[in-house]
């Protein structure tokens, strides 16, 4: 054990284990975790070679490699409990991206949410055993956030009872999804549907894409991966080009919007709902970007307190770069902002929970609040943690610029959440049209609920007062 | 018409309240320069994109209230005095942090005077030499495995450098002594001088 790092466990005034039971809501939650987290360490078929070493091509045989191996091992041990599901895999991948990421992710939850009854019976078994690997292809090479934008186009053709899916364009590819290029077989595909010849909007379709049997691409499915990019060099994100592919009509999502046999067309009861797994990941995001700046402050304050450089005083020892002022206004603010995203992740899931519980009871009052709430917290922690990593990475002098250290892999792999899941422009755009909502509904007299509460406070404050 | 509100620095429970202001007050700024642009008779998409500036600092406002707000609150929930007490002066630290980096929002909104803003810069300082004994617990307290933090400088054990120097050794650069670059094109070239 490095001295200086002894030392500063010494000096501590509070127990760190106690800080790390309350994070993780009990001693018997951080007993558990550790336990998952062992399984994963001691485990000789998760050893590799560093991949900072390896081709892209190798690093993504080693990731489908990894994802078959997390997949058969989870199963073999019965862990099912999700908590302990993203414990395991939170190790085994060493914080890359995964091929089979999308599939666990978006593609199952969007089939469990979205699903009739009947669709779920016939999807979620042969998804759960990953004979159906799915992604969810929403984003297209000319189109990104707002989605009503899209070109895709799934058109009902009732003598057949099919729908029939084009890109028209070059820019209605779809382009990014993880795990579209080269792993999955199938694809969730958000398009505008047009029936009894109205378009009714964006709705999602299940589309094979791959030969259940070869895994070729299907006739008229022009699918690919979009080559290097700046992080995620595991994973094949892809393009998907449709050329009239035909697929049944129950394989359009239809537990809330529907088509019926003769194309007649039913609406949900919220346009919203079609993008709730969205609004689920950005919920999640928050907390991973806690993790994201918590990993980046351990590795930043440990180093400063392990490196030793210049004088403070004349004639003594080089002191540790955590004593000076400038190094700690760097890096305490930030540590001090990975607790509080950590708690702001907490809130976020629980409420996400709250929330979903509440829809499937037929209760979708909160969906606005949960949606602009997702969105605006998803924005505004990105935002923080991609340039709080980047302070970490100065903060760690010549050293932060190397592999070794392991901030540029957190950084590469981290700031994709700022544009990914919706730009964060737009999402705190979103965010404000709910805001500015909330604030006429006030001046008219409404009393708010939820996170928007203090406005009804504050258009009293604001009133002219009488003199 | 509004009467200013003057933070407590010391006070999370007032830090807290000045945020929910702040918020409150750049809310109403984007609505009414929504407002204003429509009275300009643009159309609605128009006077939306004419105020996104104020529109993104209401979202960012609200959004960095509900933070403090959140970290507030948590702190009720811990049992543990030490640990109540470090989590406690980052939070304060958290939120002073915040007011000094949009001091102009909060001078703005009158929850802030001029003179409390090098108060800040004090309070800011003594808090940082406040948490500097517990930072490296602090850390440890987030429990990452080293295999999870994949990291040289994070280590554990602080064995930083040996670290790095085994780390490099591994680089494939240096699977042989002499690269094969140097007999297809160094030696060629220097065999002509």
């Amino acid at each position: 054990m490095n001295p200086d790092l002894r030392r500063e466990r010494e000096n501590a005034t509070f127990e760190s284990e106690i800080l790390t039971n309350f994070l993780d809501g009990g001693v018997e939650k951080t007993r558990r975790r550790r336990e998952i987290e062992s399984l994963v360490i001691n485990d000789p078929d998760f050893q590799h070679e560093d991949l900072n070493f390896l081709s892209r091509s190798e690093r993504y045989d080693a990731a489908v490699k990894k994802s078959v191996l997390m997949f058969s091992k989870l199963r073999d041990y019965g862990i099912s409990d999700p908590e302990e599901i993203y414990s395991y895999k939170r190790v085994a991948r060493q914080g890359t991206t995964e091929p089979f990421g999308l599939h666990f992710v978006m593609f199952i939850p969007m089939l469990s949410s979205q699903c009739t009854p009947e669709q779920r019976d016939k999807w979620l078994p042969p998804s759960s055993s990953c004979e159906v690997l799915g992604t969810y292809a929403q984003t297209e090479l000319g189109h990104g956030t707002h989605i009503r934008g899209l070109e895709t186009t799934a058109t009902y053709d009732p003598s057949t009872q099919e729908f029939v899916l084009n890109s028209p364009t070059v820019t209605s590819i779809k382009w990014w999804p993880g795990g579209l290029g080269k792993t999955s077989n199938h694809a969730i595909v958000l398009a505008q549907l047009y029936t009894q010849g109205k378009c009714h909007g964006l709705h999602a379709f299940i589309v094979p894409i791959r030969c259940m049997k070869t895994h070729q691409p299907l006739p008229g499915v022009v699918v690919g991966d979009i080559g290097p990019k700046f992080g995620f060099h595991e994973v094949d994100n892809g393009f998907l080009k449709l050329d009239n592919i035909r697929i049944p009509r129950e394989n359009m999502l239809m537990k809330y919007a529907k088509v019926q046999p003769d194309g007649m067309y039913v609406k949900p009861p919220s346009d919203k709902l079609t993008y709730g797994t969205m609004v689920f990941i950005r919920a999640m995001i928050v907390g991973e970007s806690a993790m994201a700046l918590s990993k980046s402050c351990t590795i930043a304050i440990r180093y400063s307190a392990v490196r030793h450089q210049s004088e403070l005083r004349a004639g003594e020892p080089e002191p540790q770069i955590l004593d000076y002022q400038a190094q700690q206004y760097k890096l305490f603010p930030l540590l001090a902002t990975a607790y509080a995203f950590t708690f702001v992740g907490q809130y976020m899931k629980n409420t996400y929970n709250r929330i979903t519980g509440d829809i499937n009871q037929g209760d979708f009052s909160q969906l606005p609040e949960l949606h602009a709430l997702a969105a605006g917290l998803k924005a505004f922690t990105t935002w923080s943690v991609n340039a709080g990593i980047e302070v970490c990475r100065m903060a760690c002098g010549g050293h932060g610029y190397s592999q070794s250290s392991g901030l540029p892999d957190i950084y590469v792999t981290f700031t994709a959440t700022c544009t990914y899941e919706g730009e964060n422009t737009v999402m705190m755009l979103q965010t404000a049209r709910y805001l500015v909502k909330s604030y006429r509904q006030v001046r008219d007299g409404k009393q708010l609920s939820g996170t928007v509460s203090y406005l009804n406070e504050s258009h009293q404050r604001f009133q002219p007062q009488p003199t | 018409g509004s009467r200013p509100t003057v933070i407590n620095i010391n006070d999370l429970q007032s830090l807290v309240e000045a945020y929910k202001l702040r918020a409150a007050n750049l809310v109403e700024t984007a609505a009414k320069s929504l407002q204003t642009e429509l009275q300009r008779s643009k159309s609605q998409e128009d006077a939306w994109n004419n105020s996104s500036l104020e529109l993104v600092r209401a979202s960012d406002a609200h959004c960095h209230y509900v933070v403090v707000k959140l970290f507030a609150a948590k702190l009720s929930e811990i049992s543990n005095t030490a640990v109540y007490s470090v989590l406690s002066t980052l939070a304060l630290l958290y939120a002073l942090h915040g007011v000094a980096s949009n001091s102009g929002d909060f001078l703005q909104a009158g929850l802030l005077t001029v003179p409390q803003l090098s108060q800040i810069t004090q309070r800011i300082k003594a808090l940082m030499a406040e948490i500097r004994p517990n930072a490296v617990a602090l850390v440890d307290a987030f429990d990452y495995r080293d295999e999870m933090l994949n990291s040289a400088l994070g280590r554990y054990d602080g064995n930083v450098y040996e670290s790095m120097f085994e780390w490099a050794k591994r680089s494939p650069l240096n699977r042989t002594e002499v690269h094969e670059s140097y007999y297809k094109y160094m030696k060629p070239l220097q065999s002509k001088l």
